[in-house]
């Protein structure tokens, strides 16, 4: 790669991470740091977490901002003593499902990107599959970084500010679903990436020529050397003072891999223990992960 | 591989949804 082809491969990947994903990092960055002039819906508990169900999820099916402000104004209906356990079984249960189709959609969108990359879609298909299968939960763990602060994480495409406390507070095996995630995205943080940067990284993370089953391993591998040698003359241009942020970025791609190992034991686990259903999606990719 | 990631695979190759699949 030449220094031209590889600007032009910096700049399609970024066009690439910026058309695709409905959230990026500047974009939270606004949100969370209150220089929006809507702030996010805060839940922080049982009570706000089921107004949020309503309201949030209503606005997002209508569209209309105005019908789903008033409804934030209506009281939740207080449940009966006997019922409370119950209904925050099945509200942490439902709180599972609105993870999941978070992540289902940031798939779909993890796909879009990837098509969009470069060369990818000139790789065998089963290759195309394997690639995917094995980076779309750390891909997805990256993103969520970007969401995440100290004390909570955006949901809702920012509408919503989820507290850590209040997941830490729900039962087990739900409470011990995201505190590594915010564990990891201090770590991550720290860095200080933007979105440049970030859409090369997943893109690194995405062309991986030792996921296993690969079939045809050194066009993967010299995708993957394009894409990383790309990332290291972007770091270094975009963060001149910053001499060792590559070497330290690929470290974390080992840490992501035991981030979503655990976050697949978790998953069967919760599977095992709860009578809750996966999405067919997230089951093809947890099946045979690992 | 194809056919134990059908939903993937569709993505993939025409980029339906996944509650399209």
């Amino acid at each position: 790669y030449m220094e031209g082809d590889r600007k032009t491969l910096v700049r399609q990947i970024h066009d690439a991470y910026m058309k695709n994903f409905t959230m990026n990092k500047a974009k939270a960055r606004l949100i969370l740091t209150g220089k929006t002039s809507e702030p996010p819906f805060i839940i922080h508990d049982m009570d706000t977490f089921q107004l949020a169900e309503r309201t949030l999820a209503a606005h997002m099916v209508k569209g209309d901002r105005s019908e789903s402000e008033s409804e934030v104004q209506s009281e939740p209906e207080t449940p009966a003593p006997v019922c409370q356990e119950l209904q925050q079984r099945e509200a942490e249960a439902r709180l599972f499902h609105c993870c999941q189709s978070t992540s289902v959609e940031t798939v779909t969108e993890l796909t879009e990107f990837a098509k969009a990359m470069p060369h990818f879609q000139m790789l065998d298909l089963n290759d195309q599959v394997t690639l995917l299968k094995y980076a779309v939960h750390e891909a997805l763990f990256t993103l969520l970084a970007s969401c995440m602060n100290k004390d909570g994480l955006l949901v809702a495409r920012g509408r919503g500010f989820i507290t850590r406390e209040f997941l830490k507070s729900l039962r087990r095996p739900f409470s011990d679903m995201m505190e590594p995630k915010f564990q990891f995205a201090t770590r991550f943080n720290s860095m200080d990436l933007d979105d440049s940067d970030l859409a090369l990284f997943v893109a690194a993370i995405i062309c991986c020529g030792d996921r296993p089953g690969l079939v045809d391993v050194p066009v993967v591998e010299r995708l993957q050397e394009s894409v990383i040698q790309a990332l290291r003359h972007h770091l270094l241009a975009n963060h001149p003072d910053d001499t060792f942020l590559f070497p330290r970025l690929l470290q974390k791609l080992a840490d992501l891999r035991e981030l979503v190992t655990e976050h697949a034991q978790l998953i069967q686990e919760i599977k095992t223990l709860e009578d809750t259903s996966l999405h067919p999606l997230l089951q093809e990719i947890y099946k045979d992960m690992y | 591989l194809q056919e134990k990631h059908k939903i993937l695979h569709k993505l993939l190759q025409n980029g339906n949804t996944p509650d399209e699949v």
